[in-house]
Formats: C-alpha cells, sequence, structure tokens
C-alpha cells in the first residue's frame, strides 16, 4: 500500500504541474485511505481528501469534490490543524458556490474573509485573499434568490466597511438599497463571474438575469402601489407574461407581498407600513421643512 | 429659494388624506375610547 | 458643574479604606446618574427588544451617594434566567475596565445594570441573589434596573437603583415607593424578595458639552414628539397589560367568590377582606394607569389630526 500510494502522489503531481486537474485527482483518489493494511492517521487522511476535492474544483467538478469534502467533514474536529482546517472551509464554500447554493455560500465565504480575525498569525491569510472571499461573498449574495434571508445578508455586507473598497461596491449598494439595477450595470458585473454562475438555468435564462429580475420587480414592488404587467415588463426588459409569472412565483414563496388580477393584467403590490405609520413619516417630513424654512430665514437675517 | 420652500411646505398638506387612513385612524379612536370605557 | 467629572483618587482609597458601607446596611442612599451613562444604557436596554440584557456601570462616591459616570454593554443576554450571568463576561469586564485605566479613565466599576422589558423595574429572586454576590465581593456596588418598554409609554426613562441588605437582616419598615405594575406571572417573584433590598434616590447632571449638545439635538427633538405614535409603538406592550389585568381581574373574582362561599362578610376577618380590597384596588388602579396613557396616546393623535390634515 505504501509503494502504491507514493507512486500514485509522484504521477498526480506530475499531472498537477501540467494542469490535468482531474487526471490528478482521479489518481489520488485511488489510495486506499481506510485500508487496514496500514496505519493511516486522520491527518494525512483528511489532507489527502481536500487535495482532491480542490483538484476536481479546479476544474468545477463540484459533484466528485462534494464526495471528498463529505469525508474530510468527519475528519476535519478530530485534527485541529488551522491551514487544513482553512483549505476545507475554502472547499467547502466553493462547492456551495459551483452547486448554486448561493446563499450558503455567501455565508461561507464571508466568514473566510474574517478568517484572520479568529485564528492565529501562523495561519494568516493575506489580504488579497481576504478580499477575494469577500468579493465572492457579495457575488454569491446578489445571486442568491430575493428574500429575507438574502437582505440580512446583504445588509451584514454593506455594513462591513472593507466592502468599500471592492469593485463590486457600486452594485452591492443598488442591491442592498433596494434600486432597479440597470442593464449596463448587469453587464458589468456579469463579466467578473465564473462560468458556472453564467450557466443557462431550466427556463434559459442566466441565473444572474433570473436573480437581477427578481431583485428588480422587489425593488419596483417598493416603488409603486401598482402596475400593469406591461409596464412591468417594460421596466424588467422582458416579456409581460414572464413578468407575471415570476411575480407570482415570489408571491406564492412569500418573498414579495401583492395580488396579481389576471383579468386586468395588473399586480397590486401590498405595502407594510400602515397608513398611520406613513403619516407619521409625512408629519417628520412637514417638520422638517419647517425647521429648514427657519433655519434658511435666520440664514438672510429675517 | 424661501418661496420655493415655503410653496413645498404649503404642497406636503395635509400630511395624508385617504380613506384607508381615516379607517385605520377611526379604528384606533374607537379602541381606545373602548379601553376607556372598560376601565372605568 | 463640571467638578464632578474629576476623578480624585485620593478621596477613592480613603473611602475604599474606610469601608463605611460595611457599618451601616442602609449606608448609600442617593444615586446620581450622568445624561452620558442613562442614555447608554437606555439605548443598550431599548436594543435588546423583548430580551433582557446586562452592562456594567463605571463612577465613584461621595458620601452616601453612588455617582455613575459611564456604562458598557456586557455580551450577555436573558439575564433573569442565569445567577450571576456577567460570569459568561468577566473576561470582556477585566479587558475592558484594564483599557479603561489605559486610556486614563480611571473610575472602578460601581455597578451592574439590566433591563426588565415591560416589567417594571425592581429586583428578582435572580437579581437580589447576583447583587448581595457583588456586595460581599466588589463594594461598592449598584444594581439598576431599567424597563425599556414602559420608558416608550411613559414618555420618561423607567430606571430603579437599588442595594441589597445583608443576608438575614430585618430592615426597619420602608415608606411605600412610587406605586407600579407587576405581571401576574412575576408577582411571586416580586412579593418574595422585595423586602431584601431598598431602592435609592435618582438623580441626573450633566457637563456643560453635554448641556450644549442636548440644546442641539432639542431643536430637533420635537419632530420625534409630533411625528411619533405611542398608541403604535407600544402595542404589543399595552395588549400584554391588558391579558395580565384580565388574569388578575379573574384572579382576584375567584378570591372574592371563594371567600363568599364561607360565609361572606361577618366571618372573614378584617385583615383578610382588606387584603382582598386593596388586590382589587390593585387591579383598579393597574386599568386606570394603562388607559390614562392610552388616552393621552390618542390625543396626541386627535391634535396632530387638526394640525396636519385639515384641509
Amino acid at each position: 500500500e505504501d509503494q502504491v500510494s507514493t507512486i500514485r502522489e509522484g504521477v498526480a503531481s506530475i499531472y498537477e504541474r501540467d494542469e490535468e486537474w482531474t487526471q490528478a485527482a482521479q489518481m489520488l483518489s485511488g489510495i486506499d485511505l481506510d485500508t487496514g493494511m496500514r496505519v493511516v492517521d486522520d491527518r494525512y487522511k483528511l489532507e489527502k481528501c481536500i487535495h482532491i476535492a480542490m483538484l476536481y474544483l479546479q476544474d468545477d467538478d463540484a459533484v466528485n469534490a462534494e464526495t471528498f469534502i463529505k469525508k474530510a467533514s468527519f475528519l476535519v474536529n478530530s485534527c485541529k490543524e488551522e491551514a487544513l482546517e482553512l483549505q476545507y472551509k475554502v472547499c467547502y464554500a466553493r462547492i456551495l458556490d459551483a452547486k448554486r447554493k448561493f446563499q450558503e455560500a455567501a455565508l461561507r465565504y464571508y466568514e473566510l474573509s474574517q478568517w484572520e480575525k479568529t485564528n492565529t498569525v501562523a495561519n494568516r491569510v493575506d489580504e488579497g485573499d481576504l478580499q477575494q472571499a469577500l468579493t465572492a461573498a457579495v457575488t454569491c449574495t446578489i445571486l442568491a434568490g430575493a428574500g429575507p434571508q438574502r437582505s440580512r445578508m446583504l445588509a451584514t455586507l454593506y455594513k462591513d466597511e472593507r466592502c468599500a473598497a471592492l469593485p463590486v461596491y457600486p452594485i452591492l449598494q443598488k442591491v442592498y438599497l433596494e434600486r432597479i439595477l440597470r442593464q449596463a450595470e448587469v453587464a458589468a458585473f456579469a463579466q467578473d463571474l465564473k462560468p458556472h454562475q453564467q450557466a443557462l438555468t431550466a427556463d434559459g435564462s442566466t441565473v444572474l438575469a433570473r436573480a437581477v429580475i427578481e431583485h428588480n420587480l422587489l425593488s419596483a414592488s417598493k416603488l409603486y402601489t401598482n402596475i400593469t404587467f406591461l409596464e412591468l415588463g417594460a421596466l424588467l426588459g422582458i416579456a409581460p407574461d414572464k413578468a407575471e409569472r415570476i411575480a407570482a412565483r415570489m408571491v406564492a414563496q412569500d418573498r414579495m407581498k401583492g395580488s396579481i388580477d389576471q383579468v386586468e393584467g395588473i399586480i397590486q403590490f401590498e405595502t407594510e407600513t400602515e397608513e398611520i405609520k406613513q403619516w407619521d413619516h409625512q408629519i417628520a417630513a412637514v417638520c422638517f421643512a419647517v425647521n429648514g424654512i427657519l433655519d434658511n430665514m435666520q440664514k438672510k437675517g429675517m | 429659494s424661501l418661496l420655493r420652500q415655503v410653496s413645498s411646505l404649503v404642497r406636503r398638506l395635509p400630511a395624508i388624506d385617504s380613506a384607508h387612513f381615516r379607517e385605520e385612524f377611526l379604528t384606533e379612536y374607537n379602541d381606545t375610547l373602548l379601553m376607556t370605557y372598560l376601565a372605568g | 458643574a463640571d467638578k464632578i467629572f474629576r476623578y480624585d483618587e485620593a478621596q477613592a482609597s480613603q473611602t475604599q479604606a474606610q469601608k463605611p458601607w460595611t457599618k451601616d446596611p442602609h449606608f448609600f442612599k442617593k444615586v446620581r446618574i450622568s445624561a452620558l451613562a442613562l442614555l447608554k444604557m437606555a439605548v443598550h436596554a431599548r436594543s435588546g427588544g423583548t430580551i433582557e440584557i446586562m452592562g456594567i456601570m463605571q463612577g465613584k462616591t461621595d458620601g452616601d451617594t453612588m455617582i455613575v459616570m459611564d456604562a458598557f454593554a456586557l455580551p450577555v443576554e436573558g439575564t433573569e434566567t442565569r445567577v450571576n450571568a456577567q460570569a459568561d463576561a468577566y473576561e470582556y469586564m477585566v479587558e475592558y475596565a484594564q483599557a479603561n485605566k489605559q486610556v486614563g479613565r480611571l473610575e472602578n466599576v460601581v455597578g451592574w445594570y439590566h433591563s426588565h422589558p415591560g416589567y417594571g423595574c425592581w429586583l428578582s429572586g435572580i437579581d437580589v441573589s447576583t447583587q448581595m454576590l457583588n456586595q460581599q465581593y466588589q463594594e461598592p456596588f449598584l444594581a439598576v434596573v431599567i424597563d425599556p418598554t414602559r420608558t416608550v409609554s411613559a414618555g420618561k426613562v423607567e430606571i430603579g437603583a437599588f442595594r441589597t441588605y445583608p443576608q438575614g437582616y430585618k430592615p426597619p419598615d420602608e415608606p411605600a415607593s412610587e406605586y407600579q405594575t407587576i405581571p401576574l406571572n412575576k408577582i411571586e417573584d416580586f412579593g418574595v424578595h422585595c423586602k431584601q433590598y431598598y431602592p435609592l434616590d435618582i438623580t441626573y447632571f450633566k457637563s456643560s458639552l453635554d448641556s450644549h449638545l442636548l440644546d442641539l439635538l432639542w431643536n430637533k427633538y420635537w419632530v420625534n414628539t409630533l411625528s411619533s405614535s405611542p398608541l403604535l409603538g407600544n402595542r404589543d406592550y399595552v395588549a400584554g397589560q391588558i391579558s395580565d389585568l384580565a388574569e388578575k381581574l379573574e384572579h382576584a373574582e375567584t378570591q372574592l367568590a371563594h371567600s363568599n362561599r364561607l360565609g361572606g362578610g361577618f366571618l372573614m376577618m378584617t385583615a383578610k377582606k382588606k387584603e382582598e380590597e386593596s388586590q382589587l384596588s390593585k387591579v383598579a388602579k393597574d386599568s386606570s394607569k394603562i388607559t390614562v396613557e392610552q388616552v393621552h396616546g390618542l390625543m396626541s393623535q386627535v391634535i396632530k389630526d387638526v394640525l396636519f390634515n385639515k384641509k
């Protein structure tokens, strides 16, 4: 067994040098980690599983990678080596990302972006990696389905002062403030996406397009009391019947409040705030307007 | 600029004027009067 | 006015050496709280919503007066479920106190504060144990309780400052403190321990800078008053109060029915009768207190309606 492992590791390193990632992973996965023929410690097993998973991920093969990360998850708590724990977490986040579980992936990327704060100096990752993890967290959050969970993550990211320095900050700000995203901004954001994030979904649109449409729909529901699907389709840049279908799905999943009148082809958005609370906001605006006038008069010496 | 501020202030009044608000306001009003009656 | 902000190390160590509080369990009678500490404690209590929060106060003593200069939150929640909740935050407290010394803040920890959202300012059994523990090892030590929910409906900070008596000490009869509604599910806890501690008189002070800043804020404060509705902000609390009231009424009714069955008035001891009436009079007092607050809220709504909604 030992000789076989040594040879496999040698051949795998050659594949790796030639960037034949999947071959290298298959070569290593041939090593029998659960053999009774020799003593293999948990740390060695963990290191091998993580290494194989990372190789598969290089070729965006999340399925095989997940198989080995699942094996690693049984081992990661037993050996307290922070470098391996870090690699494990990176792998796990990338697998969730590759499987388009963007909400969870964003959480894990964000956790990774705070790595240096919670661990000893020995494993201090460099600033670039942290920034990369943070950018990945923002990207995955934007790609995640609109709704309360995503709003919470957006708030966390928006309030994290490190995000202001990221290239994706402008779109993060617009998404957090629930403003409507223009086509040009979306195209610019799409350029930095990974291949699997650009993949087509069942209904032929990309993950990003769906996320943007849902986001804009949610923003529209904050802007308008009601709107016809004709207008809504024009606003979102899609056919009216598609706009109706997406709106219906979001209302059914309780991610947006509203009611659809199919005969009239119109959607009534329900606003959360009660009229009486709205009234208080208006009163505050009137009072501040009075304040403004008095300040202005004082300035003019009246 | 001052006159513009004043005209924008005037346009803000009445602060709210909708049947829905009137209905909510009266509901609140009646609830409180009912409580007062019950306390009495 | 700003003299109070200067820390007199000599006086502090002298007081610490004399320990006057050991000779008289009722030694401390007054508390002075800085505007800064009050604001920080009230905002922290409000941020906890319906969950009890906890924090530490820094300050000093001056004769029979405890002076609270500043306060800071502890990473502890739900204080009513464990004795000495602050044990979770000892490390934090020590580090914070040391860091304070490094930046020249010489005041020591002078007490702890926590919140009772919606059920008034008093010490529960757990609070009494915690405070007794602290008064054994960390004197001089004060317990402050804030009710953020009642603060909103009362329009002023609902706050109480307390010190416990030593174990087994029989206090002289206390003058009745200001009446406050205790929810039925807390009355047991309140009643058993209310003789083990006493309230201190609270006054506030502010620096000249505080006065200036508060004056500036005051310019905007009138907007908040006009654009807020106590009726809306406290609905859950009022609903809770009314349901508590209903329970107390039923409670009192069964007691009365029960005593009537036992042969009515002439057999019942006058003391027992008095006690029953005082129960009912408390319920009546609670209901009028809640209603008055509601009527105040309604009055402000009607005034706003007249002011801002007339065509």
